[in-house]
């Protein structure tokens, strides 16, 4: 069972980049559990034709006890199961509860042993990588990191604090930031500026994703672009994606 | 003695506009002290010449018991107190440790009694609002809350948030959301965006403030528009930011 956090700044395209990754890779055969870690929770939105799924947090508020597996894990496009941590209140205590809550819950109620999956995404917010948002990295429940970012400033600032986070518990955990993951924003010269800190940051770029407007097309769906347009290039560079997070050789060069 | 958060997204443009509130504040006779609450800690970096001032948190580290005002409070342009709260090592406990360590040395020793400043200004990132981030809200720190957006689609879902922490306290703090202030980023139909988003949130925009060239020129220069070109347009924009966020009349209308 392979288990992977993507990372990377809110708003740089987290969860399009990963529920794309979760309908390729769930459309290439395997089993895929794609749990959302942003207290937006809507990581899973365009894996279940565009609505939010109730989060872990929602359940542990209504029910507090009885919480079932059918509660939480929701099965989407092709199979994907999606589960969303959720957040608290702003304000409110930590905004990384959710995640803990999560984790121990589908601890609790044995999910992994349950489902089976072949891959566990985590879709983590990574502005701060503090209390909840540090748990993939810190807890081992996560053994590859990939970082999505642009060439802009902030998303590669935020880039630099998690490899840095990571790096913190490697003798700990056994999480290694696996590559960059570039989703273009259009700026000059992304492409050198998103390597020159791959390399700072002693990983590498492994996927470049163009900015699309399949993208909004589908979501205006409810959809990924692997679902709505099966036969584009943009749903070929997210294929292409799922080899290179798979280790495989990537069946298309996007970068 | 006026005390004013101003949150926002992290990368929006809150210290730049900060620093540069400050510096037109202090050039309109006020005596104004800036705390910079980001782990990023540069929030002061234009005020003290491009450099980035020891932070509280790493005085904390070095020094433990003995540290006294001069430590952590620097004298800037024109006057400008700056310090700057710090932030721990990326995945190491609350990332809004430094702010909660800063808010308790300043109090402890009496800062505010000592130097007497008219004007507080915390800059505070506000991708989630808990733990020190939330601090300048709950702890009654924060009279004044304003909120830095552009029309992009993230930093209005974190004005949101900000809006949402606020009105999570209101009974308990005196903090009250005051504005946003808009700082473009060229988006269509920004303007609209943004004053939406402030009927949404039972606010207004109370300051537009434009993309222009003289803050990058001002910041290779480490220093502020309003230091380094007092006569220009773009610092006449902050003055009148000062203007509209000490309630007195626009000088300039931005917007
Ligand atoms: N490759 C892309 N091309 C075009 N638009 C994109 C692309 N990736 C993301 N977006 C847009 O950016 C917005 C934010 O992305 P999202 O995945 O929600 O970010 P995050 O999960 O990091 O907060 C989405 O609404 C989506 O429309
Ligand atoms: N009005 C503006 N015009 C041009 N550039 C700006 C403006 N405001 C901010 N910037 C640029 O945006 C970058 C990020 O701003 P910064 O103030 O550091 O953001 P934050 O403090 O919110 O993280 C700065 O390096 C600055 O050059
Ligand atoms: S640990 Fe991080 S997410 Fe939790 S309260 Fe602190 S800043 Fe917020
Ligand atoms: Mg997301
Ligand atoms: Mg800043």
């Amino acid at each position: 069972m392979k288990k992977i956090a993507i990372y990377g700044k809110g708003g740089i395209g987290k969860s399009t980049t990963t529920s794309n990754l979760s309908a390729a890779l769930s459309v290439l055969g395997y089993k895929v559990m794609q749990i959302g870690c942003d207290p937006k929770a809507d990581s899973t939105k365009n894996l279940v034709g565009g609505k939010l799924v109730p989060t872990v947090l929602d359940r542990i508020r209504q029910k507090k006890e009885d919480i079932s597996l059918a509660d939480i894990v929701f099965k989407g496009f092709n199979g994907v199961l999606c589960v969303e941590a959720g957040g608290p209140a702003p304000g409110i205590g930590c905004a990384g509860r959710g995640i803990i809550a999560a984790f121990e819950k589908l601890e609790e109620l044995k999910a992994f042993q349950v489902y089976r999956p072949d891959v566990v995404i985590y879709d983590v917010l990574g502005d701060v990588v503090c209390g909840g948002f540090a748990m993939p990295i810190r807890g081992g429940y996560a053994e590859d990191v990939f970082v999505v970012t642009s060439g802009e400033m902030m998303s590669l600032y935020a880039a630099c604090n998690i490899a840095a986070a990571v790096n913190q518990f490697r003798s700990k955990g056994y999480a290694r930031l696996k590559g960059l993951i570039l989703n273009a924003k259009g700026v000059d010269n992304e492409r050198e500026l998103v390597e020159k800190t791959a390399g700072e940051i002693n990983t590498e770029v492994i996927h470049c994703i163009p900015r699309d407007g399949h993208v909004q097309k589908a979501e205006n769906e409810g959809k990924t672009v692997v679902e709505a347009f099966p036969g584009s290039e943009m749903a070929k560079v997210y294929l292409s994606l799922a080899d290179a997070v798979m280790v495989n050789k990537a069946r298309f060069q996007a970068c």
